[in-house]
């Protein structure tokens, strides 16, 4: 194994995360080494459903999300956006579970809500810009089958824009956003997964599966 | 309305991520 990124790589050419590698994501996140290990667990199967190289890939994520990993979808973009830190195209464990971290019932709302406007701010010029802003509405209606008269589309963005604009410049800033977020907060439930918050208990089959545990239960096959 | 469009947004499926946790067979 040699050193790639501070990861190592395994015969199989994929990265391989040890313990002690589980035990620093777990303390730079809100998760356990338990949860961490979970999450390594479900890592493994995403990042093996269609390229087994130990990375996500937009149509491993895409499938996991949607059933299918063809098509163009717009929320696909901005979520893989969000998870795929370095910008190199792939997600690896360590953007995985740092990305995953802020979806935390425990994560900061502060993290929550610069999380939410990077979703938000397509084109990254750190403001959410009227044109944004109705893509995003005219995306989710074309997703869900519904209709909305164009008048009512642009009735409804104006008024967000006006309504969160504090300072009056056509587009919401951070600060804007900020102020915003705290008058409307149902804005941010998507930035929860209450799964996170007892991983390794809610889904008990990924410690079973483990490699942890493969190797307790071959240690015990062992010792009878 | 008080609907705004982050409203309508938040709504969207595509924003959840929930589907990462469901076994696939």
């Amino acid at each position: 194994c040699f050193n790639y990124q501070s990861r190592c790589i395994g015969k199989n050419q994929k990265p391989y995360y040890n313990y002690e590698d589980l035990a620093r994501l777990a303390q730079g996140t809100r998760f356990t080494v338990n949860e961490v290990e979970a999450l390594y667990v479900l890592f493994k199967r995403l990042s093996s459903s269609i390229i087994d190289d130990g990375l996500i890939h937009k149509e491993e994520l895409q499938l996991a999300l949607f059933q299918t990993p063809n098509g163009e979808n717009f929320f696909l973009d901005r979520v893989f956006d969000l998870f795929d830190e370095k910008s190199k195209g792939v997600i690896d464990f360590d953007e995985f579970v740092h990305t995953l971290s802020i979806f935390h019932p425990y994560a900061p709302l502060e993290e929550k809500i610069d999380y939410a406007f990077k979703l938000y701010d397509i084109r990254k010029t750190g403001f959410i810009e009227r044109e944004e802003l109705k893509q995003m509405v005219k995306a989710m209606l074309m997703e869900s089958d519904m209709n909305l008269s164009d008048d009512l589309l642009e009735a409804i963005v104006d008024k967000t824009i006006a309504d969160a604009d504090k300072d009056k410049d056509g587009k919401i800033s951070k600060e804007d956003w900020k102020v915003f977020v705290s008058r409307n907060p149902s804005i941010l439930k998507n930035m929860t997964l209450a799964y996170l918050k007892d991983i390794a208990c809610i889904f008990p089959s990924f410690i079973f599966k483990s490699d942890l545990d493969e190797l307790v239960k071959t240690k015990e096959l062992q010792d009878i | 309305s008080n609907l705004n469009a982050f409203d309508i947004i938040s709504y969207s499926s595509g924003f959840d991520l929930s589907g990462l946790f469901e076994e696939t067979d």
